[in-house]
């Protein structure tokens, strides 16, 4: 995956992913292409959450997974959750789970409930940060302010580091693929540089939703593994999401 | 191979509106109600989706099944006695996904912690 919240010159923020899964589940020789990617992309749906008639929060997701990996509370906060692979896996949270140990939240419940129940980005970013959770992640979070942005990188009972915005730095822009941000890419799976390469030659002055899906479309942060790509931005009440596809010849990953 | 063209490219322009071979189409919009009840919230989302969704699942039973050959009876007759466990309304939400869906409770439970699995 690669998530990616940026804010233009004039203190706008888009949020925006490409959703990829699917390694190492089958590869289809014919097609080139793995197998639960094509399975994924007919299941992924545009949800409008409503209470008392209104819209509580959207989110892109797949038909028969109740969790949500990315959303927007309209107004409020933006979301998207990317994955973090670690020895001390959700696999291990399950095991505790089935096993009695219950103290530890699924992941797509806790994003899932920050969409639903939190009110502003302090209190999302307290719940994301605080709650045990049963597998490590990586979450991305947008507020409705200027400089509201951050990258949480949680292992399953803590918050390993929180990276925020900050354009006094000249950092305009959070980026997060599926390492550890102040760490170097596997060296097979580097999709962080070429996508902030491109961010810098976008510039902040012309972050948009055009510039951020030519971002997004981009080899190999598009690759064989992405199944959707969305945007959203709280300041211009838009949610659009795209499927993809990554004709041969394309990174599997 | 990922640095070197044609599986890496400069930044691409001129994208969006989304159309070409990299784009697959639009995704659909569905309502879900809050106000409804948890095991009826996504009956019509579901019933619009059942093909696929029992397609996707097949395939992950015939994964697991070629590494662990007792795993899909373990998930459709030990799982489902841990819905319980579940705070609500998500337990509620599961038994209506996979009773529209025509699926094991325990195949959508699956489906639902595959993140907590695959994250290693």
């Amino acid at each position: 995956c690669t998530s990616v919240v940026a804010q233009d010159t004039s203190g706008k923020l888009f949020h925006a992913r490409n959703l990829d899964f699917g390694l190492f589940l089958g590869w289809d020789v014919k097609n080139n292409s793995w197998i639960v990617s094509e399975l994924l992309k007919p299941l992924v749906v545009n949800v409008n959450f409503q209470r008392n008639n209104k819209t509580a929060f959207m989110s892109t997701s797949f038909a028969g997974y109740i969790g949500m990996l990315t959303g927007m509370k309209p107004g409020v906060l933006t979301l998207t959750m990317n994955e973090r692979f670690s020895l001390d896996g959700g696999y291990i949270g399950i095991l505790e789970w089935i096993l009695g140990k219950r103290h530890g939240v699924w992941m797509g419940f806790l994003t899932r409930s920050v969409l639903e129940n939190a009110t502003s980005y302090d209190e999302a970013k307290d719940l994301l940060s605080k709650t045990e959770m049963l597998a490590p992640a990586y979450f991305i979070l947008g507020g409705n302010k200027p400089g509201q942005a951050c990258v949480i990188t949680r292992s399953r009972t803590s918050s390993i580091n929180f990276w925020e915005l900050d354009t006094q730095k000249g950092e305009w822009y959070v980026l997060e693929t599926n390492y550890d941000h102040w760490k170097p890419p596997l060296v097979i799976d580097n999709r962080r540089d070429p996508a902030m390469k491109c961010m810098k030659t976008k510039g902040q002055k012309s972050i948009s939703f055009t510039t951020i899906y030519d971002v997004l479309s981009t080899k190999p942060v598009l690759n064989k593994l992405t199944t959707y790509t969305a945007m959203m931005s709280i300041s211009e009440n838009k949610f659009e999401a795209y499927l993809r596809d990554c004709p041969h010849p394309c990174m599997p990953w | 191979a990922q640095d070197v063209p044609p599986y890496t490219e400069d930044c691409r322009s001129g994208t969006y509106p989304p159309s070409g071979p990299t784009f697959k189409g639009k995704v659909q919009w569905y309502t879900v109600n809050l106000d409804q009840p948890p095991y009826e919230r996504w009956q019509k989302l579901i019933s619009d989706k059942k093909a696929p969704l029992n397609e996707l699942i097949q395939h992950i039973k015939n994964l697991a099944k070629a590494i662990f050959p007792n795993l899909i009876d373990i998930v459709d007759n030990k799982l489902p006695f841990l819905i319980g466990k579940l705070p609500s309304p998500f337990g509620e939400e599961m038994k209506g996904v996979a009773d529209a869906a025509g699926l094991p409770l325990g195949e959508i439970m699956l489906f639902n912690i595959f993140y907590e699995v695959f994250s290693v």
